[in-house]
């Protein structure tokens, strides 16, 4: 499997992040406009940081980054 | 969960199966896999969660089954697209939701190798969201979301082993189930010890698993098959029934990841297909295992990189099917490399619980893959066989 590269963009977040049930689904299609408040945002780094066991910083650390380029599961870490 | 500061643990996703006797199908294997190591695999992780439940999963080649799975590549149907190499490797459906697992092709999928992604792993992982396990957040569990490469000492994590017995119960009944380690083991019964030979005397020729994840024991003409806690009961049986056409006083055996077990005595080995002899049988050592000794004393299929290793007296071989030549120059190389193991063994065997253990006289000894010595635990080993293993 080629090397993991970190998921460089918000963009690539806000997918992964919706894709895992941290954000609401209609995140997933950022072109969808979509907006999303500060606190959201912050709110889903938080929660996948703490389910991850990473430092829960809030925002898009390397090592959140890092860990998202990861192999894993498809299914949903959070569900409704 | 509770606030921030909950303890880790498990989830549930909320539906279970309201029957405990399930079906499976392989409606579409993948590319680079042969079916019948697939087969043994995914047979092999069901027994992960057999293991600690009254769970039963049967393989059936037609519809209707309760759990269906499939390797697919992209877009497959249900709107879940697959990625290519890497990111996300499979996904799985909860009961609620039929409970079908689906991996994606593109993956490099492998069995008992630390390279591309481990089936075993995957499929176990995948099983647990079958049977209703949501993902956890601790992070050694098997429901942790993130693939941890390749483990060759698989353990469940006592938070998966928490979160299916939540939903299913625990372990009631005995049989074919993916052993804890007989470290754990302790005989829930103890069968009277003039009726089992192996409390007399505990030394045996050889002890392998089968392809479908039983475990026997040898002893001259007769052969035991033995469970979690000892010797299953009706036992012993003539290894000339179990296995037609092969003779007693076996030296070694073991079950290749092909399904076939392999079964040497002097300067023969036989090849069987389940209980059926597998050709024209037997044919002489030097004939198929170019660079292995006659009269061996043991000999398994590593856990830690699925090669197969030869022992005899104070030396071992190592044999890889898919080299030319299959034994490197280099062997035999001394046993003492096998930290803390003693020569002349009688038995050596990879268990389904990933452990590696040897035996010699009454005695056997755990191997620990990461250290790659015998393990320093208390009790220390060697410890007696027939107490852990035989259910004296």
């Amino acid at each position: 499997i080629p090397a993991p590269a970190p998921v460089q963009k918000t963009a690539q977040a806000e997918i992964y992040l919706s894709q895992f049930g941290y954000l609401p689904a209609s995140a997933k299609n950022p072109s969808s406009g979509g907006l999303l408040d500060q606190e959201t945002w912050e709110r889903a780094i938080r929660d996948f940081q703490s389910f991850a066991g990473l430092n829960v910083t809030g925002e898009l650390d390397s090592e959140t980054t890092e860990l998202m380029s990861l192999p894993r599961c498809g299914v949903r870490d959070k569900i409704g | 969960f509770g606030s921030d500061s909950r303890s880790k643990r498990y989830a549930l996703q909320g539906s279970r199966w309201k029957v405990k006797n399930l079906t499976y199908r392989i409606s579409k294997y993948p590319k680079r896999l042969k079916r019948s190591d697939v087969d043994a695999e995914l047979a092999r992780a069901f027994a992960v969660w057999s293991g600690y439940t009254d769970l039963t999963f049967t393989p059936k080649s037609t519809n209707p089954v309760h759990i269906e799975i499939r390797f697919e590549e992209n877009e497959h149907g249900d709107g879940d697209p697959f990625d290519g190499p890497g990111g996300t490797l499979a996904h799985a459906y909860f009961p609620v939701y039929g409970g079908d697992a689906h991996f994606d092709d593109a993956e490099l999928w492998t069995i008992g190798s630390p390279r591309g992604t481990n089936l075993f792993q995957v499929a176990a992982h995948e099983f647990g969201h079958s049977l209703g396990l949501s993902h956890s957040d601790v992070r050694s569990a098997l429901m942790a979301p993130f693939y941890r490469g390749f483990d060759p000492v698989f353990k469940l994590d006592s938070d998966d082993i928490y979160a299916i017995q939540a939903l299913y119960g625990k372990k009631t009944t005995r049989g074919a189930s993916y052993p804890t380690s007989p470290s754990t083991r302790k005989p829930s019964f103890v069968p009277r010890a003039e009726d089992n030979e192996l409390c007399k005397d505990p030394r045996i020729d050889t002890i392998f698993n089968t392809a479908e994840g039983f475990t026997y024991a040898f002893k001259g003409d007769k052969y035991y098959r033995l469970t979690e806690n000892a010797v299953a009961e009706g036992y012993p049986k003539l290894i000339s029934e179990g296995w037609p056409g092969l003779e007693g006083d076996i030296d070694a055996a073991f079950t290749y990841k092909n399904g076939k077990t392999y079964f040497f005595k002097g300067t023969k080995y036989w090849r069987y297909y389940g209980r059926q002899m597998d050709g024209d049988y037997p044919k002489e050592i030097s004939d198929g295992f170019v660079g292995i000794p006659d009269h061996i004393d043991a000999a398994m299929v590593w856990g830690g990189n699925g090669k197969i290793y030869f022992y005899k007296g104070t030396k071992f071989w190592r044999f890889d099917p898919l080299k030319r030549p299959p034994v490197k120059q280099t062997y035999p190389k001394p046993i003492s490399n096998w930290e803390g193991l003693p020569n002349n063994l009688d038995a050596a065997l990879q268990y389904t619980n990933g452990y590696t253990y040897f035996f010699k006289g009454d005695k056997y000894y755990r191997f620990n893959d990461r250290t790659f010595s015998v393990d320093e635990v208390n009790p220390p080993f060697p410890r007696p066989t027939a107490y852990w293993w035989f259910g004296c």
